[in-house]
């Protein structure tokens, strides 16, 4: 399973659509303070499914939605495609790409999908077990997951080895 | 569920140690251990992490970037044990000093011929790790742009 | 003491948003208000940033760089309403880009002359702005030593 | 009131005596990671009589004590000395330079003296009382601090300005 491309529009601060590329190997995401890389962090955890504002680094989850500037409008809508290569049939399903999607209006409906058709977060979630790929992914690493795992907090350590096992 | 646990326990401390060496030195001593080894579904982990002939009385009595460090090596040996297809890492190297951000990185590169590695960083020296670089920018005030920044890999290929 | 803190407060206040428009830029918009003015000397204290003309929700909004740089110009701001013979920073600027690194330690340059600064950092460029540098080192495992790295300013007067 | 010298020994990772001069302007402190350099800030809260554990890093008082190494015994008493010149006349009393003194022996016991002279530990707060240095000074800034204004943990932003009011 590879991942492909990721594209953001009305997600945080991505008030226009941007889409970034991944290869093999590493991809780099540079930038000044406040910029949005972290923004695009957290667009990756949102379209696999995260439902924890705190992970979102949000008080509720409509403030994800783009909120506008000193010269632009709030957007509507939050949307985040991100496309997957099923290289390794790891995904259960017959496409050789697969596209999750999911959106969130200001109205508080949200929708997600897959390959453009739409279905319920529980089917993402489903496709996407023992992937190793999902929102509460260990494979997402932040300075504040590694404060949890030294403070402990919660039991943090279990839960983070229990999801592995 | 029990023997499950325990099993994929036993082969993430295996690894934890293995990374462990690797980012600060061969004959540096640590552990993985179950508080409770009786109840060990319930049970609290406890590490132990003794760099460079330190006797530190717990993990919290060494220093900002080595318990980063530390952190880190249990969260890349769970991932070893189960290799989800891309990692990503968000300024994780901002607490690191120069020897530990090149260890770190080279550790990185060779785990990336295996998984796609996503990093998030403002050192120059991790920078030179990297295959392809976005930068994001706000030339418009508040709303973030993408430009691909570096494409060496590409340009050595054409 | 109700009046004399609104009056510290108003002055804290004025020297944090002259501070924050140095760290940020001139036509920032930034305050500090008192969740219930009724009631100075309990009340919690509200924070207001608004750099480069976004409109975050709340400070939390903001990203770690940002966070910290606005935490940074408060305490500053404390500072200089009541200034210690001394200021120490340990390693304050790890969250922060190159633009922010200069901006702040060029403030901390000016602001030397009044105040001794002691800084701890892993930052070539921060290093720049140091007139004498203290390399701590572990020549034996486990034992610090002090090795004075630079006497730069020493050997310009001689 | 200038701080001229600090010197450590016995003292968490101080092993060995060290001691550190104080400029006018700016004084650096570099090395790799865990070399000791917050160790060095540590010794001067310490030495200006902070009582809090918490911000010594330490679960227990004793655990400033150098524990040993491989190669090295533990110590069994730590001792920091810092050393300030009265310039402004800041400090009441007569002396050109102040020295403050403390000592921890591994048996428990503690001394504090003001130039060689044994007194209590109020006698030091009530000298630094006014000079902006004391444990809980707002001009010690790192990380942790930053984070606690920003989350506003117990209040402290309150309590920080109330200190310098
Ligand atoms: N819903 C939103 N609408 C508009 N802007 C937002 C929204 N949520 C967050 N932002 C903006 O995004 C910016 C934060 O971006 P992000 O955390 O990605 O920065 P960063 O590039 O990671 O910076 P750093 O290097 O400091 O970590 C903030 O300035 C914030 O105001
Ligand atoms: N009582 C003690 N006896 C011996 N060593 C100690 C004691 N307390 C702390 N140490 C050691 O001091 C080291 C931490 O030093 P310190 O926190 O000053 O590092 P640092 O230079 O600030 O590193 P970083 O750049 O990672 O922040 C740890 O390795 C720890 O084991
Ligand atoms: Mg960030
Ligand atoms: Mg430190």
């Amino acid at each position: 399973m590879k991942l492909k491309t990721i594209e953001i529009k009305g997600f945080k601060s991505f008030g226009d659509k941007v889409s970034l590329q991944f290869i093999d190997g590493v991809t780099g995401i540079v930038g000044p303070n406040g910029c949005g890389k972290s923004n695009v962090v957290d667009a990756l955890r949102w379209v696999l499914g995260e439902q924890k504002t705190r992970m979102l680094r949000s008080e509720k989850m409509e403030n994800v939605i783009f909120n506008g500037s000193k010269k632009r409008r709030q957007a509507s809508m939050a949307e985040v495609h991100i496309c997957f290569e099923n290289t390794t049939g790891l995904l259960p399903v017959e496409y050789r790409e697969v596209t999750i999607s999911r959106r969130l209006y200001r109205t508080g409906e949200s929708e997600y999908m897959l390959n453009g058709v739409n279905c319920r977060l529980r089917d993402i979630s489903t496709l996407l077990m023992n992937t190793g790929v999902g929102s509460d992914s260990y494979a997402i690493m932040e300075l504040r997951m590694i404060e949890d795992i030294l403070s402990d907090k919660d039991n943090s350590r279990r839960l983070l080895l229990e999801e592995a096992a | 569920a029990r023997e499950r646990f325990l099993e994929a326990f036993g082969q993430i401390r295996t690894y934890f140690i293995e990374v462990f060496r690797t980012l600060f030195s061969d004959e540096d001593a640590c552990d993985l251990q179950l508080v409770d080894p009786k109840q060990p579904l319930d049970s609290q982990i406890h590490i132990i992490a003794q760099p460079k002939g330190k006797k530190p009385l717990s993990i919290n009595q060494l220093s900002g970037g080595e318990k980063s460090l530390t952190a880190t090596a249990l969260l890349f040996a769970i991932f070893l044990y189960k290799p989800a297809p891309f990692c990503i890492f968000d300024e994780v190297d901002a607490p690191l000093d120069d020897n530990n951000i090149d260890k770190f990185n080279r550790m990185i590169k060779q785990f990336s011929r295996q998984s796609q590695f996503v990093i998030v960083t403002h050192n120059k020296k991790t920078m030179e790790t990297i295959d392809i670089i976005y930068g994001i920018t706000m030339l418009e005030q508040g709303v973030s742009r993408v430009i691909p920044v570096d494409f060496r890999s590409l340009s050595m290929s054409q």
